[in-house]
This record gives C-alpha cells, sequence and structure tokens, in this order.
C-alpha cells in the first residue's frame, strides 16, 4: 500500500432492494439507524467524516 | 470513501482495499428487518496500484467474484462478471453483476446511467493544490481546485485529509456525485463519478466532463459509462475530452444482467 495509505482506484458496490409501498415510502434504506450504519462500516474498516441529506438520500464521507 | 443511501438503493465506493465487500451480508439483513429484499447488485473497480496489498479472502478479481457469489442469495441468480480491457494494462475496468429473477423483478427506471472516471498521473501544479496546509479546509479545497463549480448546484460535502488527499459528495436532487483525490507524485489518482439521465440536456455531461479534466489534467483517464437503455451518451464523452487534449486510446463494449450496457473507454493526454 502506498505510504498514504491510500491504494487509489476505488471498489464500488452498489445494491439495490425492493419492497412494499408502506416501507419505502417510510424511506426504505433510510430508516436503518445510524448506529446500524456505523456498525457495518466498522466491518468495511471505515467510519464516517462527513455528513449531509436532503429528501432522497443520505450522502456519508468516510475515512480511507 | 463515499457511501449514499437512497430508500431502495445503497452505494459505497472504497479506496483502500476490498474490504467493503463485507458489508453485503450486514447490508442484506438490515434491508431484511425493514421489509426489504434484495434484487440486484453490482460491483465495479479498476487496477489494483498495490495488488499485494489486498486482504484475504478475496485477493484478485477471481478470488472477489467467488466471495461475492457467496454473499448473495440464490434468487439473484443471473450474474455476470467480466474483465473489461484497454490498451493500457494499468487501467482495465473489473464488473460484476447480478439480478434476480422474475418473481422478484421490479421495473427498472431506464433513463439513469452512471459515469465512473478513473485518472491517474494528474497534473503535478494542480495535484498540489489537494495538499493539506494546517489551516486548509475542505471547503477551501472545493474552491480554490474548480470543484466546486463542477456543478454549481450541487450541495458539496468536502474532507481534506491530513496530510493530502480529499473526498467529496454531491446532492443535486435526487441525484449524487462524487470524487477521491490521491495527489502524491507517482501514483496520483483521483476519481469522479456522477449520475445522468438520457432525457437531460445532451451538453449537460459534456460540460461537466469539461471541469472535471480541466480540475485534474490526468496523463490517462478512464471512463465507464453503465446504462440500462441504448443510447450514444459514450460518444458525447470522446466529444467532450477529446478538444481538451486528450486522445481516446480504446473502447470497450460488455452487457451486463441489470446494470445493462457497459461503455468503457480510456484516454491518454497528448500533452507528453
Amino acid at each position: 500500500m502506498a505510504a498514504s495509505g491510500f491504494e487509489g482506484f476505488e471498489k464500488r458496490l452498489e445494491l439495490h432492494f425492493s419492497g412494499d409501498d408502506p416501507v419505502i415510502g417510510m424511506g426504505g434504506l433510510r430508516q436503518v439507524d445510524f448506529d446500524s450504519i456505523e456498525e457495518v462500516l466498522h466491518a468495511v474498516q471505515c467510519t464516517v467524516v462527513s455528513a449531509a441529506g436532503n429528501q432522497y438520500f443520505d450522502s456519508y464521507v468516510l475515512s480511507e | 470513501s463515499s457511501l449514499f443511501v437512497y430508500p431502495t438503493k445503497i452505494i459505497i465506493k472504497t479506496c483502500g482495499t476490498t474490504q467493503l465487500l463485507k458489508s453485503i451480508r450486514p447490508f442484506i439483513h438490515y434491508a431484511c428487518e425493514i421489509g426489504l429484499i434484495i434484487t440486484e447488485c453490482r460491483y465495479t473497480r479498476g487496477n489494483y496500484i498495490f495488488p499485494k496489498a489486498q486482504p484475504y479472502p478475496h485477493t484478485n478479481f477471481k478470488e472477489e467474484i467467488i466471495y461475492l457469489q457467496d454473499q448473495l442469495p440464490n434468487h439473484l441468480c443471473y450474474r455476470k462478471a467480466s474483465v473489461m480491457p484497454s490498451k493500457f494494462t494499468s487501467h482495465s475496468w473489473h464488473v460484476f453483476s447480478a439480478s434476480c429473477d422474475k418473481f422478484y423483478s421490479v421495473p427498472i427506471s431506464n433513463d439513469l446511467y452512471t459515469v465512473e472516471i478513473c485518472m491517474t498521473d494528474l497534473d503535478r501544479v494542480l495535484a498540489r493544490k489537494f495538499f493539506k496546509h494546517p489551516d486548509t479546509t475542505g471547503k477551501q479545497m472545493t474552491e480554490i481546485t474548480g470543484i466546486g463549480d463542477i456543478n454549481s448546484n450541487a450541495l458539496i460535502c468536502d474532507f481534506a485529509f491530513d496530510p493530502c488527499g480529499y473526498s467529496m459528495n454531491g446532492i443535486d436532487g435526487d441525484r449524487y456525485s462524487t470524487i477521491h483525490v490521491t495527489p502524491e507524485d507517482g501514483f496520483s489518482y483521483a476519481s469522479f463519478e456522477c449520475v445522468g439521465s438520457i432525457y437531460d440536456d445532451r451538453d449537460d455531461i459534456v460540460k461537466v466532463l469539461k471541469k472535471v479534466v480541466q480540475v485534474f489534467r490526468p496523463g490517462t483517464m478512464s471512463v465507464s459509462i453503465t446504462c440500462t437503455s441504448s443510447s450514444e451518451i459514450w460518444s458525447r464523452i470522446v466529444k467532450a475530452v477529446e478538444p481538451l487534449g486528450m486522445k481516446r486510446r480504446s473502447c470497450t463494449v460488455d452487457e451486463f444482467p441489470a446494470a445493462g450496457t457497459v461503455v468503457f473507454q480510456s484516454f491518454t493526454s497528448t500533452r507528453k
């Protein structure tokens, strides 16, 4: 790995889900609480360094 | 690195190693808890710069695919993995996609496309702007580099790493964009990713790409377009970047379940 700890070229994963309209209408995956997201990111060895969102989606800038 | 969470879609993009593959099972688990079922998986990456630094159990593309296949449920039965080559061994495009059978299928919005750009050998003067001074903020890097002008409508969430490096996520309505930069000389790298619609003004993506190339002036660049509908977006890429001194060296096309058509093009600068 580079001295900075960066391996340049990213790896990108996109997952799509479906479900009943009421679930999606209530926010779908955005209902997953932040602690659970942090737990997943811990497995990925990342942490959230900055976050924002709007009516459509949530956005997180991660460490690494 | 970046994470985007939509009501029915998650996108995670990480520098470093392939650890993000470990997120599949937990994301499926949390989605299941709220009543959602996975219908599609896409995994893409460029080349490893430091392949020996990749951790077991996924140290090369073949192992990554074996791991992915094991993580995904059986109903994602249409699966394909492919390495799309370019003229440069350092810029090939690794793609895996999986989609479900008809029982689980949902209508797919087919007007959107995803643009993933990988740039290496960045202009040294421009790359220096991504080294952090003690009082430099991500916001300042966004401004002085011109990144803020790529999409002036976007809300930008940026971060400057110490001693160098930069990440930003852009939010513009329901569309995201993201930039990650490793500026060190010798292995400088920057990526840009955004989504667009085939119904957008034809010049929109051209203007964006021109600004991206001007921010980094890369020696080598690859552009991957993923689109479920037939379109000529890929040809607009050439028209956008060739006037800026980038010459197209290769173009590869392949089809993937659910993801649709992936067009992978590589360019080099004519400035050297």
